[in-house]
């Protein structure tokens, strides 16, 4: 499977709907600082099966939603989606005749996350057994947050040794 | 459990040596696992001599230097197991021009090799000159991002001071 | 020890407030020293809003927001009693090229405020246009740092890839 | 007193003598990463009576000698000397006649650190109140290393504290 797009609502400061391509190569993002670069990596990690609020600078996982700001109430609710094609066929065996494969996770205040595939409801882990077998997911190593770097350095050689695992 | 742990060791440990000279143009390094009767209290330590320069500990090597030393190990353990995608936040901020052209020439050579496709945040203007396409995210709306294309002209100005 | 600790803080919260909003061109913040029997075990907590955002603990916001505010807290702090020297190590490494600006402008008030010297370690073009003068350190033989005089542009061919 | 000059030998990578002039206003320092220019701030960090090898990126205060390349050998002694100006006489009473003031620390393996002052052998404390009474000195929020940014931003607020009891 391969990555297309990326579109979000309400995810952050992104509260209108914005869509992302993904296209072969390299993709720059850039902007000022906090004009949102590091939420935009934030929503693809979140859609991915991200279970911890405080690997997304939140205490909660509702902190994701939008909050509001002066002149924009806040929102109730925020939704990732991403597309993927499937023309090599390597989708999880109930969805793998389709072209096409979109998965969505939705959280609204109160209620808690839901993760669908191509519409069907479907369990967080089956979202990140998923993507554990396309090599990525919300903890691989393909994933380098911001911060990321200087934590490894600084790191006791034991806990260090956690990046290994991810090989293992 | 302790037998994968060391087999993943030693391909990590490989594509770490030789990735460290690609990114240095130069020099050696290695890591090392120290041993321990239990696999979980082993301790991943990091040795390299950037080029001309002895093999010290990680922790005694400059700020850019651990940086990029950093960078080697993560993109060996990422080619055990190359995934289709790689988001990278910012990991250029301490590294200086010619450390900056030899890791745009590494995710060159890693997205022909693996097909991976990046995502790559970054403030560096020689980053942003190496990449296949830019998109800068503006917030024209206080407190509201927006994702707009823009070519490079357009990104210097986006993040340049008023 | 309470009392002093208390009295500090505040001296500290009012230059702080100061200079955030001084670097940020607006917005708002604060310090809070949580309260707790024993003074030894108080927390300092950090909330600021940035211009047009809404109030949050610093851990909420963006990189380069949460190094622009930790810059406020220090020079807070050497602010109640400033040095004739300061120096700085790459403290500008996370921040965009307006930030940049406000950051130097900054220096300069403090120098002429206070008379204190400062010694700027950076990777900035930026940075190094709104210094008094620059000095490259170099390698030409390996391993071996020499120090010299450099003008602006001797300086981006010093940093500038090979 | 000012600060004026600053001068190395044999200190980290700057095995030959070294001297930089401190001058008003702001002066920048530039250079490829791992050239020295962090090992240039640490020499003062030092000369001004730094205790803790690793506040300097070393396990034991040795680690400060210039230990050789493939070309030179290592030496056995380092040494860095600090030049003010005392022109307005605020340099402590057994000294304050003088109109410059040499403050210099010279470490030699196996025997330690000797500090002096315009010549005369005196005591660590001695340089580090000298430099105390100047509301500057090893441990002071005057001397921001690299990565003390980052060491603020995540420290846990009863650490972060600690930087309160520099003003107090
Ligand atoms: N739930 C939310 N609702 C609205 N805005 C939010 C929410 N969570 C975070 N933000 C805002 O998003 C901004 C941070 O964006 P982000 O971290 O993506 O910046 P950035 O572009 O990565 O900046 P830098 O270059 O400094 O790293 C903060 O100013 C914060 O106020
Ligand atoms: N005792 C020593 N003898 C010789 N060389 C040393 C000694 N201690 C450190 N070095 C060398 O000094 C170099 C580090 O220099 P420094 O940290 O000052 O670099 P820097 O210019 O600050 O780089 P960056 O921009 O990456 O922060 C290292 O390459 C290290 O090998
Ligand atoms: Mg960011
Ligand atoms: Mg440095």
């Amino acid at each position: 499977m391969q990555f297309q797009r990326l579109r979000l609502t309400g995810f952050k400061s992104f509260v209108d709907p914005t869509e992302l391509y993904i296209e072969p190569g390299l993709t720059g993002i850039v902007g000022p600082n906090g004009c949102g670069k590091s939420n935009l990596l934030e929503a693809l990690r979140w859609v991915m099966g991200e279970t911890k609020p405080t690997n997304m600078r939140g205490d909660g996982m509702e902190d994701v939603i939008f909050a509001g700001t002066a002149l924009r109430p806040p929102r109730n609710l925020a939704e990732v989606t991403l597309m993927m094609d499937n023309a090599d066929r390597t989708a999880p065996v109930t969805f793998n005749e389709h072209e096409q494969i979109e998965i969505s996770r939705r959280i609204e205040r109160e209620a808690g996350s839901v993760y669908r595939l191509n519409g069907k409801e479907v369990r967080a882990r089956d979202v990140q057994l998923l993507f554990a077998d396309l090599a990525t997911g919300a903890h691989s190593p393909s994933l380098v947050s911001q911060g990321r770097i200087s934590a490894l350095i600084a790191a006791k050689p034991k806990d260090r040794r956690a990046i290994l695992e991810e090989a293992a | 459990g302790r037998e994968r742990l060391q087999a993943a060791f030693g391909t990590v440990n490989d594509h770490f040596e030789q990735l460290f000279t690609h990114l240095f143009g130069g020099g050696a390094a290695h890591l090392e696992l120290s041993d321990s009767d239990d696999p979980l209290d082993a301790g991943l330590e990091i040795f390299a001599s950037p080029p001309g320069k002895r093999l010290q500990n990680l922790s005694l090597l400059s700020g850019g230097e651990q940086a990029l030393t950093a960078l080697a190990l993560i993109f060996a353990v990422f080619l055990t197991n190359p995934a289709p995608i790689c988001i990278l936040d910012e990991v250029d901020a301490p590294l200086d021009d010619a450390n900056v052209e030899r890791f745009c020439n590494l995710l060159h050579d890693i997205s022909g090799q693996t097909g991976t496709r990046f995502l790559v945040v970054t403030h560096h203007a020689l980053t942003m000159a190496n990449l296949h396409r830019l998109y800068g995210v503006t917030m024209s709306e206080r407190g509201i991002s927006q994702l707009v294309s823009v070519d490079l002209g357009e990104a210097e100005q986006l993040v340049a001071a008023e």
